[in-house]
């Protein structure tokens, strides 16, 4: 019974869609996703291409390891690269149809998972909070 | 019934124990956190005093928006302002003696909970992962 529940909520009524999602794009300087990263407060962002579809994860972790030479923190690649140079390209994702028990077990050992449709067109993220959120309300009802 | 298993889940059981938890202490300069968040991935890690109490957290994001200047990322500070000045204070806790239920409520807005004994030393980090872990097994069985 529980679990009868859990497969009948869709993504679609848990993720956050794209248009509140901050992203960046493929051909972004990396200085511009880092100052997203750093306003937005987030560890990580979706990249999408010029059509969004989704390309990619960028994440302050991987930026920050660029720039980290031996000596000194080399401030100047940040206007040098590309987030398509350094950004993950293989993207765990889901879709919109899919549900929460699916959702689950993609979110054990990522902060958030990329919603997409059949073509690849970015529709937004389902991220720990939101499932978090509904075991809390399934586990107090 | 699926409360009462809850319920019997100490944190004790879920959690990483100190030893395992990357941190730095209070009075590093914010170019060590960043190497240690950097090297060790973590987009943020508890900060401890020299007697292995909790003082905070210090995360990636508030350390980049320190040296982010009008102009540009203001590097020289990393090596001039220390961890204390900058880290947040006030961090929810638990003990080793709460239970799966009390961790489910204080992570839906924390990535992860800092676990201190009643004098405040520091015991552990209970995250997400280990709670969606054990929530999974529960829906599963
Ligand atoms: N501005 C803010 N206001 C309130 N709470 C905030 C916040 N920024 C972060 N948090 C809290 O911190 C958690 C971890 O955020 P993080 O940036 O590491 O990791 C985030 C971030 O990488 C991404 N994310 C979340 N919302 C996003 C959005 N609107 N646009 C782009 N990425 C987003 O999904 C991950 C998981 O998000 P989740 O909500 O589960 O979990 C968030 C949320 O509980
Ligand atoms: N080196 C690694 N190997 C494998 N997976 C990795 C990883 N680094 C990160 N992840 C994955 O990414 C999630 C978010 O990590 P984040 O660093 O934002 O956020 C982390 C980090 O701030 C902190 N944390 C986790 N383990 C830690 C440790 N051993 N020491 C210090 N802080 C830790 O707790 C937060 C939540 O961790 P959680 O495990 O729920 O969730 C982790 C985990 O699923």
């Amino acid at each position: 019974t529980q679990d009868r529940q859990l497969v009948d909520i869709a993504v679609a009524e848990l993720m956050i869609s794209s248009e509140k999602v901050a992203h960046v794009q493929l051909n972004n300087p990396l200085e511009h996703a880092l100052l997203v990263l750093v306003k937005s407060g987030y560890s990580a962002v979706p990249v999408l291409d010029a059509s969004y579809k989704l390309a990619g994860i960028i994440s302050k972790t991987v930026i920050l390891n660029q720039i980290l030479g031996l000596e000194r923190f080399e401030i100047e690649k940040l206007s040098e690269m590309r987030v398509q140079e350094i950004m993950h390209h293989d993207v765990i994702t889901i879709t919109k149809e899919n549900n929460l028990l699916d959702g689950l077990n993609a979110i054990i050992d990522n902060n958030f998972i990329c919603v997409v449709d059949e073509e690849g067109y970015f529709d937004g993220i389902l991220t720990r909070r939101a499932i978090l959120k509904q075991l809390k309300k399934e586990i107090y009802s």
